[in-house]
Formats: structure tokens, sequence, C-alpha cells
């Protein structure tokens, strides 16, 4: 294995791991250097199988994944401690976390131009598990998977179909997608149902959205022309995006705050990118939700 | 800008220290570590509006597949994505049923061949984080190719 890159301690790490950890580089396309933590399996490290992980954005890192998710240690409150993950997939799997693209996190580029599309982070992505593989040639042989969240959604089927059909040797078995995007369409449509059924919109904004989306009774929820349509899915998106609901987990609270929340137009970070078309939603004209209610703790 | 909601500041402070960027084996003239960056988000061209023929490419090549939605999660909700496997009019092989974890109901699963579909009961997008003991399971289960 390859041992520059060996992690031998950590700062705050009280405790003794029972794995082994790699922190470095991987090269992608030329001048593109991807920044790698993987850990070791608890169990099996050799039988085991080794598992990508992906976390989404576009531009978000992989090291939420693992200080945050699944990672075998998690940060602790001040900043500067780490406590163990009972839960760590790395209990039974070889895990890679990989920050991605170039840009993301510790991730860079020499040239610093890190304009990018989902085809090129795929094709990186796939040079950067070659080059793994080649730093660490004792895991060629284990089964291999891929799994991404939320933007992963796109990034691992991608990737997927590449190491499916490519050259390169990897015992490669399958691919998992945790609360994906997988269809911008289906999303946005399905979320309006959601919300309803949820209980987040009123029967008035429910019989209006009705009325006005939909014809003998198809509904179109996402990119509906009909002006009087783009008004009303601007307030259902309104609730759910930039109400004071935690998007990512609605029956938790939004850390910070209602009035603290980071971001002040409709649109959530992870997401910004393919909301694109919210700009015809006109979404900042419409008044605010939580303008048109009573403030309540 | 940070994604709403969720605070980062621990694990941003603990990896933008010194000695752990050194641990790490970071190069010196990197910037700060951040969550997410709005350079390349800024910048980035997406290609794919769905994913139906890459899921599709990809199961004519027997490759396992496993879509698993925490249930709480409005980013990107449960519903769409079963709408998105619906979609692919792949056979069913196995009814919708639960599925357990730690002697509990842990969430919702249905087959199709190769293809399963999950949800994770009252979890949110990051299923991992959120409800950890489940998602270890079926982890687990997805990696073996056994029983959820």
């Amino acid at each position: 294995n390859y041992a520059p890159d060996e992690v031998t301690e950590l700062p705050g790490m009280s405790f003794k791991p029972n794995y082994r950890q790699w922190s470095g580089y991987l090269k992608a396309s030329p001048g593109k250097f991807l920044h790698y933590w993987f850990v070791t399996s608890q169990r099996d490290p050799l039988k085991d199988p080794v598992v990508l992980w992906l976390n989404g954005g576009p531009g978000c890192s992989s090291l939420d994944g693992f200080l945050s998710e699944n990672g075998p240690f998690h940060v602790n409150d001040d900043g500067a401690t780490l406590y163990e993950n009972n839960f760590s997939w790395n209990r039974i799997a070889n895990v890679l976390y990989l920050e991605s693209p170039a840009g993301v996190g510790y991730s860079y580029s020499d040239d610093q131009k890190y304009k990018t599309d989902d085809d090129q982070v795929a094709d990186d992505n796939y040079l950067a598990l070659q080059s793994f593989f080649a730093k660490f040639p004792n895991f060629t042989q284990n089964e291999f998977f891929i799994i991404g969240e939320s933007y992963g959604g796109i990034y691992a089927p991608t990737l997927s179909q590449r190491v499916a059909t490519g050259t390169a040797k990897i015992n490669f078995k399958g691919f998992a997608v945790g609360n994906g995007l997988s269809s911008y369409a289906l999303n946005d449509q399905s979320l309006i149902y959601f919300g309803y059924y949820h209980g987040l919109f009123g029967e008035q904004l429910w019989t209006d959205l009705n009325t006005n989306c939909c014809d003998k009774g198809t509904c179109n929820f996402f990119n509906n022309s009909k002006e009087a349509c783009k008004t009303l899915l601007s307030q259902a998106f309104s609730i759910v995006y930039d109400s004071g609901l935690n998007e990512y987990a609605l029956y938790m609270d939004c850390e910070g705050g209602v009035g603290a929340r980071a971001y002040k137009r409709s649109m959530s970070h992870l997401f910004r990118n393919y909301r694109k078309h919210w700009d015809t939603f006109q979404l900042l004209k419409v008044p605010s939700v939580t303008g048109q209610t009573p403030s309540v703790g | 800008e940070v994604p709403p909601c969720i605070n980062s500041t621990a694990q941003m402070n603990w990896l933008n220290r010194a000695d752990v960027r050194k641990a790490l084996h970071i190069p010196d003239t990197l910037p700060p570590w951040d969550i997410c960056s709005d350079v390349v988000g800024g910048q980035y061209t997406n290609i794919y509006p769905t994913v139906k023929d890459v899921y599709l490419k990809l199961l004519s090549l027997g490759v396992r597949a496993l879509v698993y939605n925490g249930d709480t999660d409005m980013a990107c909700n449960f519903l769409g994505d079963k709408w998105f496997v619906e979609q692919l009019n792949q056979k069913t092989t196995s009814k919708y049923q639960s599925w357990i974890s730690d002697d509990q109901i842990a969430g919702f699963y249905e087959q199709y061949g190769n293809l399963t579909l999950l949800t994770v009961k009252g979890a949110g997008h990051m299923v991992p984080q959120w409800a950890p003991g489940p998602a270890l399971d079926m982890f687990q289960s997805f990696l073996s190719n056994k029983p959820y």
C-alpha cells in the first residue's frame, strides 16, 4: 500500500483505531488532483468490499460524508476532538471518500480553472479510481461498489457506467444512490404531492394548483408554461424551501433557526444549479410566505 | 454560502487546523476547506436532466443497484425516486414490504430483479447521519446481496 499517504495519527483522536487510513491525492485528467481519504475495514480488509462514497452538490465535499455521516469517527462540537461512530460503514467495508470535482474541499487543479460538467466529472472520477487502484493494488480483487448521495444521484450512475464498460480491471458489482437526484422533472413533480400530503399546503393552494396546473387529470408541476400555474408553484416551492422548514429533514429543527438561515433566496445551495430554470418562476417576485403568516415560535 | 439548516462548523474548524492538514498531507498552498465550493457550483454545467438511460444500460449489464431514500427529505423526496424507478419498467420480483432493523420496522422496499427501491423511515436527506443503525443494516444487505 502507498506508504507516503498513510495517516498515522490525527489531532483530537484519543482512541486507537482498529483500521488503517490513508489521505492524499489521486490523479484525474492532466493537472487535476483529487483528494481522497481511504479507511480500511474493521473486519477483514483483504476480503471485504471496497466502496466509493460520493456526496453531491454539485460542488460539495465527500468529507461531510466521512465526518458527519458514515465515517469511522466524527468531530465533536468543540471542533477539536473526535469521537467514534459505532455505525461506521467501515465496520464491514473498505471505504474510499473522494473530494470531487477539482476545486471541492482539498482537491485542486494546477491551472485553478474549475469549470466542469457531469461527463467531465465522471471521466475524472474514473481516472481517479484507476489512480487509486494503482496506489492500492492489493484491493483490485475486492468487490467494488459506488454509492452517491444527493447530486451523487448523477455522479454515481454516470461513473458506474464508465467502470462497467471501461477497460480498467475493477471488480465492479453495483451502485447505490441515497436521496439522489435522478430526474429533475420527477423530483419537482413529486414534491408538490409530498408537500400537500404532509400538510404543508392549505386546501386553497392545493385547489388552485389543481385548477391551474392540471388538464384532464394530468398535472404538470415541473415546467408548466401557464403564468397562473407558475405563480402558484412559486408559492408552493417557497413554503418548502423558504419558509423556515428544514428541507433536508421535515421533522427536524433547522440549525440556526428560521431567522438565521444562511439562504435568503428560494434556492437551496445544493440544488441551485439544477434549479436555474426557477428563474422563470420569478420566485423572488412572489411575496414571501413568511410575510403573509403570523410569526410562530 | 452554506447548505441551509446544516451546521458544519465543527468539521470545518477541525479540517482547517494546521496540524490536521499536515496529518492528512494537504499542501500548505491550498485554500481553507469548505463543505461546498461556490466556485465549482457556480460554473457547473448539468448535462443529464434524467439518468434513466444510464440506469437501463447498467441494469442490462447485470449491475446490482439500490435506490434508497430517507422519507422525510424534501430536497430529493422518496416519491420522486419511486416514480423514477417505476419509469424504468423493470419487472417486479418482490412486493412492497417492510424491512426490519433492531427489531423495528425501518422502512419499506420492493425489488425489480437487480434493482432495489427502499425507504428509511423517519430519516432525512443524510440517511447514515440520521438513521445510522438502519443505514448500516441496509448497507450490509446491499453489499452481501442478502434480504433486507
